[in-house]
């Protein structure tokens, strides 16, 4: 463990309690894509299999279990709460996601660290989660105007693979760790924020509301 | 080897 890796992971979990006091607080979960909330489901279901394999960690157990069980609860409050269900942009959600589904798959079954269930499904959900972005980020660029809830919690789920890309830095000097398929994988996963990133600082250092163009 | 690797990353 060290200070980029715990600062990522508590990066991750307060972008996912930004999103679910947006979504208690303002009853509305506009802006959000449930296309890319169901991607996340995807990712924690098929790479937490773990949790029945694998002897309980103190850090990494409860982390895995409130991964899952947020996903869980925001998919359900955007698809079945009466309220909530109505602020859905489903219109602008047109991120054809399925379409990312089966090239990780094949990507996974060729590239993995090892061919058993568990392995090639560790795999596919690391590649998946370096894309689930992109439907959240089509909606952002169709919206005329973002608001801070969801302009933070898209920021700090960016920040929170780009700590892990200095954790692994670290860890390779460090630790002798070598892991080409999530370093890849978090290269590409945080490369696609570059520009989401760019117009937040922008809009935050001009004290503007956030816009992509 | 034949050890599945030790994923310690969340």
């Amino acid at each position: 463990m060290n200070a980029f890796r715990l600062l990522a992971d508590l990066t991750h979990l307060l972008s996912i309690i930004i999103l679910l006091v947006k979504i208690r607080t303002t009853k509305s979960c506009a802006g959000i894509s449930l296309k890319t909330q169901d991607l996340y489901v995807l990712v924690f279901i098929s790479r937490y299999l773990d949790l029945f394999t694998r002897p309980l960690s103190l850090y990494n157990t409860p982390f895995k279990l409130v991964f899952l069980a947020t996903s869980i609860t925001i998919v359900y409050y955007m698809r079945y709460h009466k309220v909530v269900k109505q602020t859905y942009n489903k219109d602008s959600d047109t991120f054809k996601h399925y379409f990312l589904i089966l090239p990780c798959a094949v990507l996974a079954f060729f590239i993995n660290p090892k061919f058993t269930f568990i392995e090639v499904l560790w795999s596919f959900s690391i590649y998946l989660e370096a894309v689930a972005i992109l439907p959240q980020l089509v909606l952002l660029q169709s919206s005329s105007n973002i608001d801070n809830l969801t302009g933070n919690y898209v920021f700090m789920l960016g920040a929170y693979r780009a700590l892990y890309l200095l954790n692994w830095i670290y860890r390779f000097f460090a630790e002798d760790v070598v892991r080409w398929i999530p370093w890849i994988a978090g290269l590409v996963q945080t490369a696609l924020y570059a520009d989401f990133f760019y117009y937040y600082i922008k809009s935050w250092r001009n004290n503007e509301r956030l816009k992509l163009p | 080897s034949s050890q599945p690797p030790n994923h310690d990353e969340l």
